[in-house]
């Protein structure tokens, strides 16, 4: 009935990966028989090198064993899991069977004790071995996760020292000097318990007993795991737990009667500590590679890590532009290349730059997604059609910014037309653009007048010759009536008759008018 | 060993059974 702590950093430590040693050989096993005030007590020492490849917390029975609330012998779980050594592991309901604590095995997050402050001990993926008390937070990191965590009561050693005392009080000790925790630090019986060295090496540890008869209280087991050098240590299950078995044969001389009760029997527990052959974490290399004496041989050019885990495409890491797969790197659009450093040239797009563009007619193609500008001044599927008015650049996508909404280039966007008012629209309120005068004629244009201009020339010129043909008309009419009055080259004889000085009758009476139509 | 089940008869448990207090 502790208190849970969810979240935050709790009291532990971390101990980092020792430089692997590919020449290690297989666990270190000592037989000892030693006395504990004056009592003679009978052990193992076991010491084993790399345990992150080495060392394995077993669900009883094997994988889904808490689930099921098993329970099983430690010859049964070690011999199907191919242990060279094994022990007793974490505490468990007697009744259900419920493991109980923090249980992590081979990388499986199998149970979590919601932060309950008790005594861990785990190695991280990367090696790291952890001793100590743990939130659920820091139980449940993904980051550098758990592959091996299982809970035990007691910190025994912290950092070289006893922590016995400290720990009685983090662990829920009732405060009462003849209570059951204090019964439990202070009994005699038999006892296991794991740890680690300063060598990193893993270190497991069991002595024989009966509670309350034979065997060692927890004090003197921290004092004899002080002595072997062991740096921290929890205690795990003991009493009629308490089990050592070698190379899947029981070792130890377990406490429990049987239903006998001439002879002793191993007990049916939850979890066992296990140490085997070096091994892959995963096994099978995340399916990356295949293990070969407990070190993954990645499988391809890209794939890296202890576990395979982890791709690597070279320093270049793909250019920015791209993603690193098992294959290599796999380009985003618009790049292409092995280390996508090379920009898709002209005519392909997409990733890899893979796909072929379709624009025509000088349109120039997206090398990320294929679509087509038009040149400046053109637009349509194909670019054929001109910009309308107003609009100018590639695709006519700018709107030409031009005085009065006057047009502009439709390729340069240049206003080459301005506003103006012609004499008319001062009246009339008429307004046109005009070319400006500095503006430089585009090619093929001859003319040097607007068509205003040339009309106004045209008419004038008009003008001028109906005025011309007027005056010429007049001219010959005039000429003519001219000729006429002068008689020029034609005459008409009017023979001359005798009148001896006397006028005709008709003439006598004619007043006024003198003229003699024979003078001329 | 062939031995069968144990008796579980040496027990040794870090908190009483009569502890009846909820987890805080």
């Amino acid at each position: 009935d502790c208190t849970r702590v969810r979240a935050g950093s709790r009291e532990h430590e971390r101990w980092p990966p020792s430089p692997s040693n590919p020449g290690a050989r297989g666990p270190n096993v000592r037989i000892f028989v030693s006395h504990f005030a004056d009592r003679a007590v009978a052990g193992h020492l076991t010491r084993a090198a790399e345990p992150l490849r080495t060392f394995s917390v077993l669900e009883p029975g094997g994988p889904g064993g808490c689930a099921s609330r098993r329970r099983a012998t430690v010859e049964e779980t070690a011999r199907a899991a191919g242990c060279s050594v094994a022990q007793n592991g974490g505490f468990f309901r007697m009744d259900t069977g419920e493991c109980l604590g923090n249980v992590v095995s081979d990388g499986r997050r199998v149970s979590s004790a919601g932060g309950l402050q008790n005594a861990q001990f785990g190695i991280r993926r990367d090696g790291t071995l952890v001793t100590g008390y743990l939130s659920e937070e820091e139980v449940l990191d993904t980051e550098n996760p758990f592959v091996q965590l299982l809970s035990g009561v007691v910190w025994l050693i912290r950092n070289g020292s006893i922590y016995i005392n400290e720990s009685q009080a983090a662990e829920c000790d009732e405060t009462q000097e003849t209570g059951s925790f204090s019964k439990f630090v202070n009994v005699m019986s038999a006892r296991t318990a794991v740890g680690h060295d300063r060598e990193g090496q893993l270190v497991l540890f069991h002595v024989d007993g009966q509670t309350e008869q034979r065997g060692i209280n927890l004090w003197e087991m921290a004092e004899f795991l002080l002595k072997q050098n062991v740096v921290n240590a929890i205690n795990l299950d003991g009493g009629g737990s308490a089990t050592f078995v070698l190379n899947g044969t029981l070792a130890s001389y377990p406490s429990d009667h049987c239903q006998d009760n001439m002879w002793r029997c191993p007990r049916h527990v939850s979890t066992v500590v296990c140490v085997h052959e070096p091994r892959c974490q995963p096994s099978d290399c995340n399916g990356h590679g295949t293990c070969v004496e407990g070190r993954c041989q990645c499988t391809g050019r890209f794939w890296r890590g202890a576990a395979c885990s982890e791709l690597d495409c070279g320093p270049a890491n793909c250019s920015q532009h791209g993603l690193c797969t098992e294959t290599g790197c796999r380009c985003e659009a618009g790049w292409t290349g092995s280390n996508c450093s090379e920009a898709c040239t002209s005519g392909f797009f997409g990733e890899d730059c893979a796909k072929k563009c379709q624009c025509h007619n000088g349109a120039t193609c997206d090398p990320v997604r294929g679509t087509c500008a038009c040149p400046p001044g053109f637009t349509g599927d194909i670019c054929m059609q001109e910009c309308p008015l107003g609009w100018y650049g590639p695709d006519c996508q700018s709107p030409c910014k031009c005085e009065h909404q006057c047009p502009c280039d439709p390729q340069t966007g240049n206003c080459s037309l301005a506003w103006s008012r012609t004499l008319n629209s001062i009246l009339s309120r008429v307004k046109q653009c005009l070319p400006l005068p500095e503006d430089t004629l585009r090619a093929g244009e001859l003319s040097l007048f607007t068509r205003t201009t040339w009309l106004a020339i045209t008419l004038a010129l008009v003008f001028l010759l109906v005025i011309s043909m007027v005056a010429n008309v007049s001219l010959f009419l005039g000429s003519r009536a001219a000729r006429s009055r002068h008689l020029d080259g034609a005459y008409v004889y009017h023979p001359l008759q005798e009148m001896n000085g006397e006028l005709l009758a008709a003439e006598k009476e004619q007043p006024g008018d003198t003229c003699n139509p024979f003078k001329d | 060993l062939g031995s069968g089940a144990s008796r579980d008869d040496d027990l040794l448990l870090p908190y009483s059974r009569t502890r009846a207090r909820s987890a805080r």
